[in-house]
Formats: C-alpha cells, sequence, structure tokens
C-alpha cells in the first residue's frame, strides 16, 4: 500500500458519498445516470467474486480490500434502488440514452480475447477492467446533453477521475519499488479510463476558476 | 500466481 494507492481509494470513497449526498439532501437524482452506476453495479460484482474465496482476515490489506469491496458493492447497490425506486421520478431517463448494451458485449468480447489466464474467474476479471474503463461514458453524455451541471455532481465526476489518476501514480510507484511487470491489462484500461476523464478535468477547472456552475460545450 | 496480476487492488 502506497501514498496513491491509498489517495486513490479515498477519493473512490468520497465521490460514492458525494454522490449518495447529492442525492439525500436534493431528493433527486437529476443529472445523473443511472446507466452508469449500473455499469459500476456490473463492474464490482464481475471483479470482487473472489469475496467468496478469500478469507478477509488473512492480512491487513485483504481486510483493507474485504471492507472496501462490500462498501462498493453495497453503496452501489443502494444507489440503484434510489434511482429507480424511490426517486425514480426525478430520474432523467429521456436524456439518459446511451446504448449501454454495446459496452457490456465490446468488454465481453475483448475479456474472451485478452485475459491473462483461460479460466471463468480471469475472464470475468478482465471483462470488469474493461467496462470499468469506459462506464463513466453515459455519465459524460448525459452531462453533455443537459448542459449545465450540478456543482456536487461535478465533484462527483472529479473526485473519480482523481481516483483513477492517483492509481497510474500508484502503478508507477509498484513498477519501481516491486518490480511488477507483465501488468497491461490492467495498466492500459486504466489509462484509456483517465483519458477519458482529461477533457471533463479542464472544462471542471475552467468553472472552479469562473467560480460558476459546470457548462459543458 | 495472483500477485503479479494486481489483484490485490481495488
Amino acid at each position: 500500500m502506497n501514498i496513491f494507492r491509498l489517495g486513490g481509494d479515498m477519493l473512490h470513497v468520497v465521490s460514492i458519498f458525494l454522490l449518495l449526498l447529492k442525492i439525500q439532501t436534493s431528493h433527486s437524482c437529476a443529472g445523473l445516470s443511472l446507466k452508469t452506476q449500473i455499469l459500476y453495479m456490473v463492474v464490482f460484482s464481475t471483479r470482487y467474486l473472489d469475496l467468496f474465496f478469500t478469507k478477509p482476515w488473512h492480512s491487513a490489506l485483504t481486510f483493507y480490500n474485504t471492507i472496501m469491496k462490500i462498501l462498493f458493492l453495497s453503496s452501489s447497490a443502494y444507489t440503484i434502488y434510489l434511482m429507480q425506486k424511490r426517486y425514480k421520478h426525478t430520474y432523467d431517463k429521456v436524456h439518459d440514452t446511451f446504448r449501454i448494451q454495446y459496452l457490456i458485449a465490446a468488454a465481453a468480447v475483448l475479456a474472451l480475447i485478452f485475459h491473462l489466464r483461460l479460466t471463468v474467474f480471469e475472464i470475468l476479471w478482465a471483462f470488469s477492467v474493461f467496462l470499468e474503463s469506459v462506464a463513466i461514458l453515459p455519465q459524460l453524455f448525459l452531462l453533455q446533453e443537459t448542459g449545465e451541471v450540478e456543482n456536487i455532481t461535478s465533484h462527483y465526476i472529479f473526485c473519480l477521475g482523481g481516483y483513477r489518476t492517483l492509481y497510474i501514480f500508484n502503478w508507477v510507484w509498484r513498477y519501481f519499488t516491486e518490480h511488477r511487470r507483465n501488468q497491461w491489462l490492467a495498466w492500459g484500461c486504466g489509462t484509456v479510463q483517465t483519458l477519458i476523464y482529461a477533457d471533463f478535468f479542464y472544462y471542471y477547472i475552467l468553472s472552479r476558476k469562473q467560480g460558476k456552475k459546470l457548462r459543458l460545450p | 500466481e495472483l500477485k503479479d496480476e494486481l489483484k490485490d487492488e481495488l
């Protein structure tokens, strides 16, 4: 565990907290993409299957990972529940039209071609990595459709992007300190994922500087 | 070997 990874994970937790705070305080999920949330649910549930096989108390790290995995899975399920049931009437269904079936299909095909070992567990893991790299796209498209973004929603996406950026620093750190090689899959997808946020970062920082709400062109 | 594949991350 290094400071970049810990910082990344903490930003991830903050982003989830901001997401739930936005829904609970405004009693609305306007501006949020249910499709992105569903994709994250799929990502977490295909990647964290090892929860069934790993003893949480094996080491301090597995304990930490287990807590975080359960947190991500449960908060993700809770967010979907809030958007689909309690605040359904505020959900912007008309604009949330990104076709996620194509993303899922593409990630599945890529996972069948590129994986580290030919096992169900490894293919699902690769699938989750591919899918995570594009899971934010429906959210970004929704924002582009509607134009102006609520502050808390833009902070949410900024934290998610920050988490991914810190993970890259973490990998560079581990490459040199632990001499880890052969991680092209996670590194490649992680870099693509971070690049997807680049455009958003630009407009986010611009809007912060001007002290205005974020507007996407 | 799981250790090599970054599976100790989230």
